[in-house]
């Protein structure tokens, strides 16, 4: 559900992130 | 099984997952050994006391703690010796957790899970697979840190005050039966995607997806240990049980980080934290 990403904010955003 | 190990779509899953593993963690095992086995022009530095902590700190500030600001850096001196190897364990942890979600990124299918699934199998796997990986740092005397700068030794970390002293003592149990089943880079990277390919995690929602991924890398694993171990018909079992193990290990740790946390004025890092909410 949406309450699962907001819940792991920065977990979301290193998946979402390119490689760096 | 021979006729199978050559279908090209196995072998080259392999060789991705294994190429990946390279790419992603900074350290490996062949990595490990090398400094373990002392076969390396600057050997690590020996921590096993107060002493030689308070040097290593000064001597691997940044492989221990990463680019932590440097006013947190200046009152970590102030703090007691067990507040700050545990602060060095969870800059480690966060460090590996990113190496782990780029190297689930690189196991097919995985980028196209839906999002929520993704943050699912990561939440609970990557403990699972940090202290599988954890495990190639380890020998019966103690643990590399900061990139084979330094050596922990096992003494001194059973030495501590309670509740820190039991927190590697299990990861140095498991690690030693573990390691005795001589895998390789190759074949740890095929049971890293594994451990974050685990159609049972709670929550998921689109579970054949995941079951596909998974068989196809259990199903690489399989041939991969028959073609790397040909002596060892064994090995495929036994490392399906260590997946049972490092669960176990894994809830174990989450009780005692959450009692540490409680109890102890040590603050976690935020990503960590994420992790650990409402995990078991």
């Amino acid at each position: 559900s949406h309450t699962l990403q907001e819940k792991h904010k920065i977990l979301h955003k290193l998946l979402q992130n390119g490689n760096t | 099984e021979q006729h199978e190990s050559q279908k090209p779509d196995t072998k080259s899953l392999v060789r991705q997952m294994h190429e990946a593993y390279l790419k992603h963690f900074h350290m490996n095992k062949a990595k490990a050994r090398v400094f373990l086995t002392g076969k390396t022009s600057t050997p690590p530095f020996v921590i096993h006391d107060m002493d030689t902590l308070q040097h290593a700190e000064r001597k691997l500030h940044t492989q221990l703690l990463g680019n932590v600001a440097s006013g947190d850096a200046s009152s970590l001196q102030e703090r007691e010796v067990e507040a700050r190897l545990f602060l060095f364990c969870q800059y480690a942890s966060v460090e590996t957790v990113t190496e782990l979600t780029e190297f689930a990124k690189a196991v097919p299918g995985f980028a196209a899970l839906d999002l929520n699934d993704q943050v699912t199998l990561l939440k609970y796997g990557v403990y699972e697979a940090l202290f599988a990986l954890l495990a190639s740092c380890m020998n019966k005397d103690g643990l590399l840190v900061a990139r084979g700068g330094g050596f922990i030794t096992r003494e001194f970390l059973k030495s501590l005050r309670k509740p820190f002293s039991d927190m590697m003592e299990p990861k140095f149990q498991f690690a030693m039966r573990f390691n005795a089943l001589e895998l390789d880079d190759s074949d740890l990277a095929l049971f890293v995607a594994a451990i974050i390919c685990c159609g049972d995690r709670p929550g998921l929602s689109d579970v054949s997806h995941i079951e596909r991924i998974q068989e196809s890398i259990i199903h690489a694993l399989r041939l991969q240990l028959l073609s790397n171990h040909p002596d060892n018909a064994l090995l495929f079992p036994k490392l399906l049980q260590k997946l049972a193990d490092l669960r176990q290990l894994v809830t174990e740790h989450a009780e005692l980080v959450q009692e540490i946390n409680k109890t102890e004025d040590a603050s976690l890092h935020p990503l960590l934290q994420e992790i650990y909410r409402d995990m078991y």
